[in-house]
This record gives structure tokens, sequence and C-alpha cells, in this order.
């Protein structure tokens, strides 16, 4: 059997609303390293990877490897009644067919349960290799937010170029045009609040802003998001999720016919 | 115009 206790249960609510429109349904994976999940969106440009270390859960038992597939609607749907301050613990039998959520009120004096159906999930995985990145881009997952929603009412597609003056994120559309520049900027009070940007070599790709829109659902999650790019690989918008793990978005880029 | 390239054409099924 398995049983996952998290404290602090609007994690995985937020989780769920960051994801959940981009993929349908996906196998969780449980193992004694940690409660993950790896899904492509339906029209396989985008893949989602959640790691959530069991080091982070305040009580964290899983005998044997176990998939469970869920359809994420539904399990938002039931993560919706938990309370943001609630307690959630995720328990399932061995080769049962459901999940149970339990919530706990912090004071104790409300527990709900509620059961959800499994479903059989054939999906692919896809195995990631490690990278070495030619630039990577730390900044406030607000930021990238905002740039992401101004540039989308612009144009369908944003360049994204890092050079040594910063990352420039660009756009095009029937109106006109429109580009931000963020420079380095390490001078703030919080290193949250910092732009950080490394570079190996100069670098240029063009993406989806309705992909790059959909991510920034994980802003929540995190004050601070990374976008590591090289030539010739997907985008990687990473987003770590406080002392337990990250919520990783790959994009397929976009090439000149 | 561009075209949207596949995930799957980076990373393999395993």
């Amino acid at each position: 059997m398995l049983e996952f206790r998290l404290v602090q249960g609007s994690l995985l609510k937020k989780v769920m609303e960051a994801i959940k429109d981009l993929v349908t349904d996906a196998n969780f994976e449980c193992s004694s390293t940690g409660f993950s999940l790896q899904a492509m969106d339906s029209s396989h440009v985008a893949l989602v990877a959640l790691l959530l270390r069991s080091e982070g859960f305040e009580h964290y038992r899983c005998d044997r490897n176990l998939s469970m597939g869920m359809n994420l609607n539904n399990m938002s749907k039931m993560l919706k009644c938990a309370g943001n301050d609630d307690i959630i613990t995720i328990k399932a039998d061995d080769g049962g067919d459901i999940v149970t959520f339990m919530f706990e009120s912090p004071s104790q004096d409300k527990i709900s349960d509620f059961e959800m159906k499994l479903m059989d999930i054939s999906s692919e995985q896809l195995g990631i290799p490690e990278s070495e990145y030619q630039s990577i881009v730390r900044m406030p997952a607000a930021e990238f937010q905002r740039i992401c929603k101004d540039l989308s009412s612009i144009g369908d597609t944003v360049i994204i170029s890092v050079t040594k003056e910063g990352v420039k994120f660009s756009t095009r559309g029937d109106i006109g045009s429109a580009n931000i520049v963020c420079r380095q900027n390490t001078s703030v009070d919080k290193p949250e609040e910092a732009t950080v940007i490394e570079m190996k070599e100069p670098v240029s790709l063009t993406f989806a802003l309705r992909y790059m829109n959909s991510f920034t659902k994980a802003t929540p999650l995190s004050n601070s998001v990374s976008l590591s790019m090289s030539s010739d690989l997907p985008l990687v918008v990473e987003y770590k999720i406080a002392d337990m793990g990250y919520l990783r978005f790959y994009l397929a880029p976009k090439i000149e016919d | 115009g561009d075209t949207q390239r596949s995930i799957t054409e980076f990373f393999r099924v395993t």
C-alpha cells in the first residue's frame, strides 16, 4: 500500500491547477524516491515532469512501486475541496482501483475523505537526457508571467534571445511588434527577485506563446522560474517546489519553414 | 511561417 501525508496540502492544489489544462490523463508514479509524473500534452509539443521527493512529506510509505492513472480534471475537482491550510493524505492499496484523498483542517476539527476511481492509461515514457544548456535565465516568476501575457496580446510566437546584454523576448503580429529586454540584476533585496543570466553561448529560439502562457499557471508554486535553452533542444521552464522537488515544462521549438 | 516541432523528435520513448 501507499500513504503520503503532505502538511502543506496547498502545494498539491497548486500543482494540479498548473497542469490540468495542459494534460488530461496521466500516470502518477509512486516509489521510495517520491511521487512523480511525466506526461505530454495531446499535441505532443510540450511535456510536463513533476517530482515531489519522499523527504518532503511528513509521512511517506510506499511498499512497492505503483502507477496510478488519474484524470487530472477529476483530481483537481477533488483537491479543490481541500482548504488551503489543510493537510492532504493520499492513500491507495496495491492493485486497487481507487485512490483516497484525506483532508484534515489544521485544528483537526474537520476531516474529509474523497475516493476517486483510477484509470488504465497507456502512456509513452520519454527518456529525458541530461543536457548542458547554452544559456540559463533565472528570473522572478511573476515577471515572466507578465511578459508572456503581454506579448500574447500582440503575437502568437515569442523569440527568446540570450546575449551578453540580457534576455530579449520579441513578438510580432498584425497590429505591430514588441521587444522586452531583461538585464541581469542581482542587486536586489531578496534572491528570488534577481534576474540571473548564465550564458555559455548566445542562443535564440522561437516558441508558441499559447504554451508559455499555460506554463505560467505554475507561478503560485515558486517566486522564481528558470529558462534553460540550447539550440535544437526543447526549452525547459522550471519552477522549484520548496524542499520537495520541481515542476518542469519542456517545450519543442518552432522552426522556420 | 513557422513549423511547430514535436517533443518526441528530441526525447526517445523508453
